[in-house]
C-alpha cells in the first residue's frame, strides 16, 4: 500500500482483525520504506494513529484483540520515530506523550517494555523542556487512575518473570533521574522512586546477576553517589 | 536519507550500554 492508502484505511475506522492486519503491514512499511515515505504518511497518519490509540485506551474493557492492536500500534509509533522527522513530530505533539504514558500497563509486559524504552529515548534526546513535558504526561496519566505517578514503573520492576521489562524500567528511571540540570531536582526524582518501592527492590534486582540489568543498576548507584558528593 | 534513519535504534543502544548516561555526566 502507498502511504496515502494507509491514511485512507485508518481514516475509514477499521477495527479488530482488519485493524491488526493494517497495523502489522504499516509497521513493516514504516520500517522498510525511505524517510520520504514515512514523512508522507506522517502528515496525516500520525494523528490518525494517535486517534486509534486514544480510542483503544478509552475502552472500559479491552478485549484480547484490542490489546493486540494497542501493542501493534506502539510498534508502529516506534518505527515512525526511527528517523529525525518522525521523532520531531512525536516530540512536538504533547498528545503523543500523554497517550504513550497512558498506555504504560504492567499487566502487558511486552508492550510496556516497548513504551518504556520509547519514553527513555525521548528523555535523553536533548529536546528543550522535554523532561517537564514527559513528567507532566506521566503525572496526568497516573492521576486518571488515582495512583502515584511512578508506581506503574516500579510495578514493572517487580515482575521477575519479565527480565527485559525490568531492564527497560531501570533504564527509564536512570533516564529520568539523570535528566535535570539542578541537583535538587535529581535528588527529588530519585527519592520519589525510592519511596515508591524501588528501595526495597534494589537488593533483589542486584541478586539477579544479569549483565544488562547490572549496567543500569551501576548507573543508578554511580549517579546517586556523584549527587551525594556534589551535595 | 541514510543519516536520518536509525535515530531511535541509536538512542536505545546508548541507553542499553550505559553510554547515554556516561555522556550526560561529562
Amino acid at each position: 500500500l502507498s502511504s496515502q492508502e494507509y491514511v485512507h484505511e485508518l481514516r475509514s475506522g477499521i477495527s479488530d482483525e482488519k485493524l491488526l492486519n493494517c497495523l502489522e503491514s504499516l509497521r513493516v512499511s514504516l520500517t522498510s520504506n525511505p524517510v520520504s515515505w514515512v514523512n508522507n504518511f506522517g502528515h496525516e497518519g500520525l494523528g490518525l494513529l494517535l486517534d486509534v490509540l486514544e480510542k483503544l485506551l478509552d475502552k472500559k474493557q479491552q478485549e484480547n484483540i484490542d490489546k493486540k492492536n494497542q501493542y501493534k500500534l506502539i510498534q508502529c509509533l516506534k518505527a515512525f520515530m526511527n528517523n529525525k522527522f518522525g521523532l520531531q513530530r512525536i516530540l512536538g505533539d504533547e498528545r503523543s506523550l500523554l497517550l504513550l504514558a497512558r498506555a504504560v500497563d504492567p499487566k502487558q509486559p511486552n508492550m510496556m517494555t516497548e513504551i518504556v524504552k520509547i519514553l527513555s529515548a525521548i528523555c535523553i534526546v536533548g529536546e528543550e523542556n522535554i523532561l517537564d513535558k514527559l513528567l507532566g504526561a506521566i503525572t496526568t496519566a497516573a492521576e486518571r487512575n488515582n495512583r502515584e505517578r511512578f508506581s506503574p514503573i516500579v510495578e514493572g520492576l517487580e515482575n521477575h518473570e519479565a527480565l527485559q521489562l525490568q531492564v527497560a524500567c531501570m533504564q527509564f528511571i536512570n533516564a529520568l533521574v539523570t535528566s535535570p540540570y539542578e541537583l535538587d531536582f535529581r535528588i527529588h526524582l530519585r527519592n520519589e522512586f525510592l519511596r515508591s518501592g524501588l528501595k526495597t527492590m534494589l537488593p533483589d534486582l542486584k541478586e539477579k546477576e544479569n549483565d544488562e540489568l547490572d549496567i543500569q543498576l551501576k548507573v543508578f548507584d554511580e549517579n546517586k553517589e556523584d549527587d551525594l558528593t556534589e551535595l | 536519507e541514510g543519516d536520518e534513519t536509525g535515530v531511535m535504534d541509536n538512542l536505545l543502544e546508548a541507553l542499553q550500554s550505559g553510554a547515554a548516561f556516561r555522556d550526560r555526566r561529562k
